[in-house]
């Protein structure tokens, strides 16, 4: 293996990946899991997650093109170079790119999820039977609404299980329509059009409008490639279109694909009857390539792995069609040297989605009754409790305060909360409701907010109470209802929709402040009344919630305080 | 048997004209994927020799390194492939 000069890599283990539009040869949802598949490949050996943001910037964005794409690295038409992406780092490094002047498949032909029917999405059977014929394209045979349909299992006849191929009359892909179908005929420019076209384009993505006037309405949307129906061509000057068969070549009649005319030996057609007529062509679909594989590969790049010369690894440059995957031992051990091993749990087998917050459980159900562990005031279980005082980190574990009571949380991640523990036991000078805290890790010194006071804690002696004002916060703040440690000796004291960053050493606020909480940290609510820092992440909480925010200040988890941090 | 068709070559419009020579597709492809010019760690920019560079190509493809533009080498050149260098500049 080898990586990138300087072993470039991620700083953080929680990575984000965007995906910015889609290849019309696919479902959008197959794509999803593809590329889903393809992190995991890489998530199953490092401690590395990966995070799928629907807007914003995220590290790795993902994104399909043709011959120029807006890099300085053009693609080069059908097969030759299929995709490429850029090793670690800010804005276009991390980025991974596709060609979409291939045919992007699961790598063995044409994969089609299908839409309604009766067969709940599964995919295409090719080849399938139906009235006595073999089809090993989707087909408008049996129906007068000139849909494409194919069966999903091996014969229609005796199974009856079918679904509908993609189609632009039933859906469309990016645009601005949400996926509405087309609508035709519609007018551009004044001109009608009965069926998908490339006009108004220079990428020669096939598109149409979503209502019958799109110099109107303005609402598009990008056609589902029909390879799958009518053998429609890839790449040539028609894309998407079907072959013509019969056509005419040099005089010849051809009533299939042909290679005649090429140096290459690829497979073409005629989309109209005759190519001396019209000079209208495409490439016929092979078997594709497969997007999983190849994204798998990209994101090898994306995470700092460069080329490899062992012929069976991922990493290396040629694309080569495996069914049945594994990583090389080569792949795993270069990722593993720029990110170490997987700490976590072994992989599980891919399952039912779980919801990343564990729904509550079934009132009715009768809850399981776990051995739990006995509580000093067993009716002061931290389970119990929707909403503490406040959540804050001491000593490395997570300490949850509600009444003069706090509880603490082992940092291992398979611990249980401990508790509840008297405050004034510990901290004989603070009143039972503490609105913030922060650990002063350098000074070893702990601050404690209350109202408008705040106390310093030095091991056992104590300062305070005093006002906060004294800090330079204004009288005006009822409370403090959060402080994150941001380095250097600057701690941020949130109070309503206000942060302040208080410098700990001048034991002073920093010029220039308040500032807006959620115009700095956006996408979280801007009433939360706990935001404490763990484990490299921003918590803000409010109610039973938390919202999590990376170190890019990227929302990546909302979740329950009780399930996802007391374990409940 | 009739005698073979003499294949004509069409220029296909749309098409990406890759008639190129053999020669023509060797050094886009040594040049493309870092095998041509290699800057060394001293920043100092080096030009190869295109038997060299075939030579490199050919170690790192796990093909014989003859640094000659053989057929097994030709055909590598032509398999689809990731468009990132083998040779990290």
């Amino acid at each position: 293996y080898q990586t990138f000069e300087g072993d470039l890599k991620w700083d953080h283990q929680d990575v984000t990946y965007r995906i910015i539009n889609y290849t019309p040869d696919m479902e959008p949802s197959l794509i999803d899991e593809a590329f889903a598949r393809a992190f995991k490949v890489w998530s199953d050996v490092t401690p590395l997650t990966f995070t799928r943001l629907f807007d914003g910037t995220a590290d790795i964005m993902i994104s399909f093109g043709k011959q120029n794409h807006g890099d300085p690295y053009p693609f080069d038409g059908k097969d030759g170079l299929l995709a490429h992406a850029y090793p670690p780092g800010e804005g276009l490094q991390g980025d991974a790119h596709f060609d979409d002047d291939e045919y992007w498949t699961l790598g063995a032909g044409p994969a089609i999820k299908t839409r309604y029917g009766n067969a709940e999405g599964a995919m295409c059977h090719f080849p399938f039977t139906f009235e006595g014929k073999s089809y090993t394209t989707c087909t408008t045979d049996g129906r007068s609404d000139n849909l494409p349909w194919c069966a999903t299992t091996a014969d229609f006849s005796i199974d009856k299980k079918y679904g509908f191929c993609p189609s632009e009359l039933l859906y469309t892909v990016d645009g601005n329509a949400n996926g509405a179908e087309c609508v035709f005929p519609f007018v551009f420019l004044g001109e009608k059009y009965d069926s998908c076209t490339t006009e108004g384009r220079t990428d020669g993505y096939r598109w149409c409008a979503t209502t019958s006037n799109f110099d109107n309405d303005k609402t598009y949307g990008f056609c589902p490639s029909r390879v799958c129906t009518e053998t429609a061509v890839i790449g040539g000057n028609s894309e998407g279109e079907p072959c013509h068969f019969p056509f005419v070549f040099l005089g010849k009649q051809y009533d299939s694909c042909t290679s005649e005319g090429r140096g290459d030996g690829k497979l073409w057609c005629s989309t109209t009857d005759s190519y001396d007529d019209d000079a209208k062509w495409g490439f016929c679909p092979d078997q594709g390539y497969s997007l999983f594989l190849v994204a798998a590969h990209e994101f090898g790049h994306a995470l700092g792995l460069d080329h490899s010369n062992i012929r069976d690894a991922l990493m290396y440059p040629m694309y080569s069609y495996v069914k049945d995957f594994s990583l090389h031992k080569d792949d795993i051990e270069g990722i593993q040297y720029l990110y170490g091993g997987k700490t976590g749990p072994d992989p599980t087998p891919p399952g039912p989605k779980t919801p990343t917050t564990t729904p509550y459980p079934d009132p009715d159900e009768p809850t399981t009754t776990t051995t739990a562990p006995t509580p000093v005031d067993p009716t002061k279980d931290a389970c119990e409790m929707t909403k503490f005082d406040t959540i804050t980190v001491i000593e490395g574990e997570l300490h949850f305060f509600k009444d003069g009571h706090y509880w603490k949380m082992p940092s291992e991640s398979n611990g249980e909360s401990k508790g509840p523990f008297s405050i004034s036991e510990r901290w004989p000078a603070l009143p039972a409701v503490v609105d913030s805290a922060f650990e002063d890790i350098l000074a070893r010194k702990l601050y404690f907010f209350s109202g408008n006071r705040f106390w310093v804690y030095t091991g056992k002696s104590v300062l305070g109470p005093r006002g906060i004002e004294k800090l330079g916060l204004p009288n005006s703040i009822q409370k403090v209802e959060g402080a994150l440690q941001r380095g250097k000796g600057k701690v941020l004291l949130f109070s309503g929709e206000n942060y302040w960053r208080l410098d700990v050493k001048d034991q002073k606020i920093d010029k220039g402040y308040p500032r807006y909480t959620d115009v700095v940290f956006g996408g979280v609510p801007n009433d939360a009344h706990d935001v404490f820092q763990y484990k490299g992440h921003i918590y803000f909480c409010r109610d039973r919630f938390y919202w999590r925010m990376n170190s890019r200040r990227q929302v990546d988890r909302v979740g329950y305080v009780k399930y996802d941090l007391l374990k409940c | 048997w009739s005698l073979p068709l003499k294949s004509v070559f069409v220029t296909f419009p749309g098409d990406i004209i890759k008639n190129m020579t053999d020669t023509e597709l060797a050094e886009g492809y040594l040049n493309k994927f870092g095998y041509m010019n290699t800057v060394q760690r001293s920043g100092f920019q080096s030009v190869v020799s295109t038997s060299k560079a075939l030579k490199r190509m050919q170690r790192q493809m796990g093909l014989k390194e003859t640094g000659e533009l053989d057929k097994s080498t030709l055909e590598a050149m032509k398999r689809p492939r990731c468009g990132v260098p083998d040779v990290a500049n």
